[in-house]
């Protein structure tokens, strides 16, 4: 089982520490306010009020144990760079650490953080692009070419089969699964010769410039 | 080309604003700071300063013609909800607002924001779920049983066919792609009779228990 360690509990910190917690990993977790401290204490192996910036502090509560460790401020630079310091002192493996902005993460991987997380870029970047798609309900980067991408049914393949339309052929698209609805359960062995219903949702992987291209031919 | 609102220009709103801008959204940005309306005037087609709380304001700039307006602020549920409210007022058919916890995302739906993003609490998420997972890099919930986990193919898999393993039918994934390292290209139309090299990195879709099982089994 993983030593983890969360340094400051705003609402970052303190879900990654409640999800490790209940997932069986061993949490230690400091935060300066005891209201954040209280609010983990059930989930966490070690819930500590004091200021993560004091070293000492840390080698007593066993902080040198964890394998990963998350720093979760996000609008005090000083704070965060200190922990990061600290994290390396006590020869933490992992780190990873809250950023909330360009200038703020270079910083921090100059300091030696392994991992940088900027929550509003990174929400924002995904909320712009479900905007743009907008038939389009989700798309989810896997690497530089290649997208899964939830959408609308257009609809010409309402009543067709998969099978009938060779999407792999035509759009070289590979369907893995269908829903009914956007919050609906996602079926993911869909037989080939199935009709498409009306309203579904095509959950599909392919070449991301390729779906561009069916959002247009489709309006 | 639809036209964006975005109210209040922190990392989240100035990154959606810009995104939206340079993929010829028209984009309507307000903030009080003429900082950060500057900072996003090359790329929107109308930055001003303003209070978004007036409707008055928002109407004089032709708000209403938005299809989509994103509500930026995080910190002052007061700001968040007048600008809810004023968006209604406008007739704006889909509101995505940012809220920092549950308590506010609650209030904002039942105000009648249609999209709630928390980007703390969902990155928390996505960094849980990727400390959890040590041999396995990413995971990516498509719903409540399903996940797409891309992993280092385990020892007993090198030399073999996916084939010949029928991982369908004995841990129920689908295999869609691989990856000869972490940051390499996906191939995404593996043949089925094409031996796993030492090193490489699958991707499947499936149960996303079944994923845990094959985390344990494998050890
Ligand atoms: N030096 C410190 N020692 C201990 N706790 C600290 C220290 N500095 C900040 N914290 C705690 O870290 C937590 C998060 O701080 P901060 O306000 O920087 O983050 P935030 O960006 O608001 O967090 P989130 O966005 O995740 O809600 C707070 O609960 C705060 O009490
Ligand atoms: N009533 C208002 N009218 C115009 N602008 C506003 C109003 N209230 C807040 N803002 C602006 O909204 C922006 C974001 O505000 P806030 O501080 O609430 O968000 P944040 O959570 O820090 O943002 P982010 O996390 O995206 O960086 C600020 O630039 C602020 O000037």
């Amino acid at each position: 089982v993983k030593t983890i360690g969360v340094l400051g509990l705003g609402v970052f910190g303190s879900t990654i520490a409640k999800e490790l917690g209940e997932q069986h990993y061993d949490v230690i977790a400091v935060d300066k306010d005891l209201i954040d401290v209280n609010r983990v204490e059930e989930y966490v192996v070690q819930a500590v009020q004091g200021n993560f910036t004091d070293i000492e502090l840390l080698r007593s509560i066993g902080f040198s144990n964890c394998e990963v460790v998350v720093i979760g401020t996000g609008s005090n630079l000083e704070a965060s760079v200190m922990a990061i310091m600290n994290c390396k002192k006590l020869g933490i493996k992992r780190i990873i650490a809250k950023a909330k902005n360009r200038t703020h993460m270079e910083i921090m991987q100059e300091m030696g953080a392994h991992e940088i997380v900027r929550p509003e870029k990174e929400m924002g970047d995904k909320v712009a692009r479900n905007i743009m798609r907008n038939n389009i309900l989700d798309v989810i980067t896997l690497d530089d070419e290649n997208s899964i991408i939830e959408f609308n049914a257009p609809e010409r393949w309402i009543g067709r089969s998969l099978k009938e339309m060779d999407l792999r052929k035509k759009y070289k698209i590979n369907v893995i699964g269908m829903k009914s609805d956007p919050d609906g359960k996602l079926a993911i062995n869909v037989p080939p010769e199935e009709k498409i219903k009306p309203g579904s949702f095509i959950v599909a992987i392919g070449n991301s410039e390729t779906f561009e291209h069916l959002d247009y031919t489709d309006q």
